[in-house]
């Protein structure tokens, strides 16, 4: 019976490591969510000139990174929402050890 | 009688209008200011490149945006603490009327 709980609590371990995993990406992938937000928000109303740096950003250029980060934002909440997922099962996993 | 309550009336209009006026002030302030905050934040941590526009960007421009940001931010910040005042005052003399 020792070995066997053992086992166990090297499984228990070793979930708890993955979802301490799952958990870091979650949560850099809602900082990077809430970050891409803000940055579209500041481009949609930029006129001219970039809000930041103050260099001229003629439309074109600023609908190409409006284009390319709401592509970047899709896909980071893609991933998010799978992780979440993964999240669900693996605390799933460890409530039934 | 009339004449001076109708005088006080328009007292308290005037006043009214004037807090109102200065309220806006107040908002457009606080506004500028987080928005500031947050800009500097982004610069600060900016390395190479405007984080928004990713626009090549190098540390003697980017200080140069920091410390103007910086001045306008605290101008901003002494504007607003007068506009509060004046609200105070705004406030105590629609008390007292
Ligand atoms: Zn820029």
């Amino acid at each position: 019976i020792d070995w066997l709980l053992s086992k166990l609590e090297e499984q228990l371990e070793r979930s708890r490591k993955k979802r301490d995993e799952v958990l870091k990406e979650i949560n850099m992938l809602e900082q990077f969510i809430s970050d891409a937000s803000d940055k579209l928000d500041r481009l949609s109303v930029a006129r001219g000139a970039c809000p930041l740096c103050g260099r001229p950003l003629d439309d074109e250029h600023r609908v190409e990174l409006i284009k390319r980060l709401s592509r970047e934002k899709k896909e980071a909440e893609k991933r998010l929402e799978a992780r979440r997922d993964t999240l669900r099962r693996i605390e799933q996993e460890i409530s039934e050890l």
